[in-house]
Formats: C-alpha cells, sequence, structure tokens
C-alpha cells in the first residue's frame, strides 16, 4: 500500500510534465487519500502542493488556493521554513491571479519575511519583484517603487542581469 | 487557457514558466 501511494505520486508528477492536468489530479487524490491513511504529513503535504500547481493550469485559481493553504498549514506542522516560503509565494501569485491585491501583498510580504530570516537572496529579490508588482495593481505606486529598488539592488548583488 | 495566456504580472508568468516543471517527488 504505501508502495501503491509513491507510485501514484510518480504517476501524478508524470502525467503533469507532460501536461495532462486532469489526469495528474486524479493521481495525487488517490496519493493523498494514502498518505491520510497512513498519517505521512510529508507526503500529504507534497500531494497538496501538487494538486495546488495542477489546478493553476486549468484555470482554477481558487481551488489552487485552498490546497496551498493546507501546504502552508502542514509546512508549520512541520516545522520547514524553505516549504512555508515556497507556499507563502505560490498564495502570492494565485491571489494575484485572483486579483485579490490585498491577500496577495499579505502572502508575498509573509514571503519576503522567511527569505530574510533564511538569508535567502535570490528568494528576497523575487518577493521584491512579486510585492512591487502587486502593489502596482492595487495602486499603490509609492510602495511599489520601494520594491522595485530592492529588487534591483539584490539583482545587482547576484548578477542578475535580466 | 485562453484566461492563462493574457496574464499581464511579469513575475506571475515567471512564476508560472518555473511552476511547470515543479514537481514534489516521491
Amino acid at each position: 500500500r504505501a508502495a501503491q501511494g509513491r507510485a501514484y505520486g510518480n504517476l501524478g508528477n508524470t502525467h503533469y510534465l507532460l501536461g495532462n492536468f486532469s489526469e495528474a489530479i486524479a493521481f495525487h487524490k488517490e496519493r493523498l487519500a494514502i498518505a491520510k491513511e497512513f498519517g505521512d504529513k510529508a507526503a500529504e503535504r507534497r500531494a497538496y502542493s501538487n494538486l495546488g500547481n495542477a489546478h493553476i493550469f486549468l484555470g482554477k485559481f481558487d481551488v489552487s488556493a485552498e490546497y496551498y493553504k493546507k501546504t502552508l498549514q502542514l509546512s508549520r506542522q512541520l516545522k520547514d521554513q524553505a516549504v512555508e516560503a515556497q507556499a507563502c509565494y505560490s498564495l502570492g501569485n494565485t491571489y494575484t491571479l485572483l486579483r485579490d491585491y490585498e491577500r496577495a501583498i499579505d502572502f508575498h510580504l509573509k514571503h519576503l519575511c522567511i527569505a530574510q530570516e533564511l538569508g535567502d537572496r535570490v528568494g528576497e529579490g523575487r518577493a521584491a519583484w512579486s510585492l512591487g508588482n502587486a502593489y502596482v495593481s492595487s495602486g499603490d505606486h509609492g510602495k511599489a517603487l520601494g520594491c522595485a529598488r530592492k529588487h534591483l539592488e539584490i539583482s545587482q548583488e547576484i548578477g542578475d542581469k535580466n | 487557457f485562453q484566461r492563462l495566456r493574457i496574464i499581464q504580472v511579469d513575475s506571475v508568468r515567471r512564476w508560472m514558466d518555473d511552476l511547470k516543471l515543479m514537481t514534489e517527488c516521491e
């Protein structure tokens, strides 16, 4: 049964990489059920992330947000800060897609805080970029300018010409 | 899919490009 769970997860990932998002979702749901059966929180967390990602490409952003929130909750339970940062980043982008800029800003700020805490300059740069765009969308150009400056500073520091 | 093609925000487009290849492995 445990191996079956892993096989479902691998099938879900393979369909995802092939662009078969509905099939990927079906397999990841099976994987999720087995992870729950075993009380395997790490596998459950991975399934939520994979389900959130697949729903993005079906345009079901609201469903993705719910899965990413479950990822976030489990990452905190598992005390995995890198995964927590990733979940906040995904939620920030998903709420931008949903045009809910207030929530998007909130999650990008959380991502920024964790990236700073972890000394992750690449993550911090990405958070500043995303946050700046969310501020522009919400009409707060003053804060957007501060973020763009931060993004430029970090891009120069890490040698990211693009 | 039409909705996905017209995404205007650069940082979101970049995130989605990365996401296409992002899987949580077993």
